[in-house]
């Protein structure tokens, strides 16, 4: 659903 | 070289059904502190963050950082073929290893089974988690926590959760209807197992996909107790301890109310 967020959202890649 | 051996192998494979409906390709990071892995979901919504401290070991070795790339559903194959009183060996060599030898013993020494399995490639993100203070820790039985997800997923996709001074309030709605299910902290603890711990500085009111929780809870048996770690604007945390020696801890990201 579009309404879901993304980890990458809130955290940063290695 | 890396070799590393558990007395119950009942442990990793607890570990390995915990985390393989998540992450089917994982990266075992082996150190001489401890073995971790870290691991997305194919849709980066969940991570599974998984830490088995060297003491949980009856023997460890490891004299330089190796990266295992397991495929968990071959690993779960030979894991299905351990007793969970087996013995089980992991040895690896140390550098760049293609393969990772597994090799279980019966408990009276009568029986070894030895297993080659074959490493993948793994091209993933690993993400930095921050240190983060949380606005609510509840803490309450695995069990309790397994059934009110799975009864929740009856009446809806998605669970509301929303955490005030002395409570925890699990709501779910869809065409049936709205269930809510409230935990109220323990005034009296008999059994810590059993008890329900809410340590509030904020409320916090957040809603979150039941599929996933549904799959964190395959770590029920790692642990009678849960800690749920809620922040607004954050990922859930979701987090098992395993023994005295490690933990697995899951991560969710939430869905924006409409």
């Amino acid at each position: 659903p579009s309404n879901q967020t993304k980890l990458h959202s809130f955290f940063s890649q290695k | 070289m890396f070799e590393a051996k558990l007395q119950q192998g009942g442990l990793l494979k607890k570990i390995l059904e915990s985390v393989k409906d998540l992450v089917v390709d994982g990266l075992w990071d082996c150190d001489g502190a401890a073995i971790t892995l870290q691991g997305m979901d194919s849709s980066h919504v969940a991570l599974v963050e998984m830490l088995l401290r060297a003491e949980a070991f009856e023997h460890y070795r490891c004299d330089r950082n190796v990266t295992l790339g397991m495929n968990h559903n071959h690993l779960s194959k030979i894991l299905k073929c351990a007793n969970n009183d087996d013995i089980v060996i992991l040895k690896a060599a140390d550098q760049n290893p293609d393969s990772c030898s597994l090799i279980l013993e019966s408990k009276n020494g009568e029986k070894t089974s030895d297993f080659v399995v074959s490493l993948v490639r793994i091209d993933t993100d690993q993400l930095g988690i921050p240190e983060t203070e949380y606005s609510a820790h509840v803490k309450m039985s695995s069990g309790e926590f397994q059934r009110i997800c799975r009864d929740l997923s009856q009446f809806g996709d998605a669970v509301q959760i929303t955490c005030s001074k002395q409570d925890v309030k699990f709501s779910s709605s869809g065409e049936t209807g709205k269930a809510n299910i409230t935990l109220t902290h323990s005034a009296t603890v008999d059994k810590e197992e059993e008890s329900v711990t809410v340590d509030l500085k904020e409320p916090v009111d957040l809603t979150f996909a039941l599929r996933f929780l549904n799959l964190f809870t395959k770590a029920t048996p790692i642990s009678d107790t849960v800690t749920l770690s809620l922040s607004q604007e954050a990922p859930l945390v979701v987090e098992y301890k395993i023994g005295d020696s490690g933990h697995i801890r899951y991560f969710l990201a939430p869905k924006i109310q409409e």
